[in-house]
């Protein structure tokens, strides 16, 4: 059984649906990879090519009704890449699963029920600390936290590591931090280069080297359906997440 | 008793905050004009120059504790804008809330329990639809809906509708929307001109004719504590939401 990568941060818009998409597209063509959808806006199933008002049995049958993994998994046109996609239903999720039993536990139980055959998960969150974000961070073994390269992302930094130590205590004592991702750097602005010396100074071994440049066409390919590697492989952005891949696998989180 | 506008959108990093303080301090300069942030992250406290962590009583207090508006609001530097500022106990209010009677109500009543002088109040809300959000659109007259210019953000967009036309029908039959506000308009990318005019067709009359241009100004403004207005009123950032506040006003909703 490989490992579980949640990718999680409070913070809106910083990048997690993107470097789950795209991270996952490149350790795809690495070895058997999955990605699983747990944000009701299912951006990262819309990423990939998949309406999610058509999609049949999603995420949310599974923590809600306990449908086995294999039953929701869906192959994309991604090479290795699989996908367990979201629903609008999620939204309900939110606040039934706060009636339900073990509702923290929901996610690592489906995935531990079966062995899946999958040398690494991707899990995209939304952006809260909700309870699917929190079944996301008890069934993983490790977070990747994008970090914006602006002022009113970092400021929320501490709210991340404070939630993910609290996990750490009480739901799931292996949880560890893969590092923190400088995302939509943008080499114009003193304001990204102030950001990005400020996150490594705090996290020196935390943070990933590989910085993600503010690119256009990473803001493009989604609306094709397609990864950055599949939409143009030769773009700064596609070359970083490829980057960000080699370097996930040297931190021994590869297929 | 002046009208109430709530800033809502679940897609997250798309100029909720920035709209609302900078709105905020446009309108203070014309009339008495309350901000609320609903926010667990606290950003427009922050942006205000406040610390979260060293606020008095604050918004969590108002909601569970039925703390009376007037021992949690606030003077801020800008002319007449006042604050309720959020604190990271907020954070646990999404889950608490759910125990708690009159749980989507907490807000509109503790806005109808004495009359508080404000020409206007704008409500700052999290990137999603829990209980804090929806305690929003509950107590508010309006929505302004900022709209990121790219792609997934407008995928989004028909769930927020259909939010609204949930609690239209439930919980506040006289929630309207002011507008649909786009925002960060990159105009060096075909993509920004393309989901403009796509929101445009759409939402003929509901769009406002102001569209925020991407500008750092507007992303290094909070990190001094500071609206646009007081930061650098010359901008092009700050003049687009000069002439937001002037819309709003002509649509009604002015101190
Ligand atoms: N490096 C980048 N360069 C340019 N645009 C980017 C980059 N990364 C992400 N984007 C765009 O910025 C927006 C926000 O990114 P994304 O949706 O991945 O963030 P998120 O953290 O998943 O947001 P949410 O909090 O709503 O889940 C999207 O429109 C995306 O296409
Ligand atoms: N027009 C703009 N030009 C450039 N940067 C902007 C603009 N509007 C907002 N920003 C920056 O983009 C980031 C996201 O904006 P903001 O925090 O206001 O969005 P939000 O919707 O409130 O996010 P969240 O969903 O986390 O609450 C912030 O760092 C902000 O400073
Ligand atoms: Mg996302
Ligand atoms: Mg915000």
């Amino acid at each position: 059984m490989g490992r579980t990568i949640a990718v999680a941060n409070q913070k809106g818009g910083v990048g997690k649906t993107t470097t789950a998409v795209n991270l996952g597209a490149y350790l795809g063509a690495l070895g058997r990879t999955l990605l699983i959808d747990v944000d009701p806006q299912a951006n990262a199933t819309s990423s990939l090519g998949f309406a999610p008002d058509q999609v049949g049995p999603s995420v949310y049958e599974m923590l809600m009704e306990s449908l086995p993994l294999g039953a929701v998994v869906t192959e994309t046109r991604e090479a290795g890449l699989s996908l367990a996609p979201a629903s609008q239903a999620l939204a309900s999720a939110q606040v039934e699963l706060v009636q339900v039993e073990n509702r923290e536990f929901r996610l690592r139980d489906a995935l531990q029920r079966e062995p899946h055959g999958f040398g690494v998960v991707i899990i995209d969150c939304p952006p809260s600390f909700g309870l699917l974000t929190l079944n996301a961070l008890v069934a993983a073994d490790a977070v990747l936290i994008p970090v914006q390269c602006e002022y009113l992302a970092v400021e929320g930094l501490g709210q991340v590591l404070e939630v993910i130590e609290a996990v750490r205590e009480g739901l799931n004592p292996r949880l560890e931090i893969l590092g923190l991702l400088l995302a939509m750097h943008d080499g114009r602005t003193t304001l990204s280069f102030q950001v990005a010396e400020q996150v490594r100074a705090h996290f020196p071994s935390g943070t990933f080297r590989t910085v993600i440049p503010r690119s256009v066409r990473l803001s493009e390919a989604p609306s094709h359906g397609k990864s950055i590697r599949a939409y143009d492989a030769r773009c700064r952005g596609a070359l970083t997440y490829a980057a960000l891949a080699a370097e996930v696998v040297h931190r021994g989180y590869g297929p």
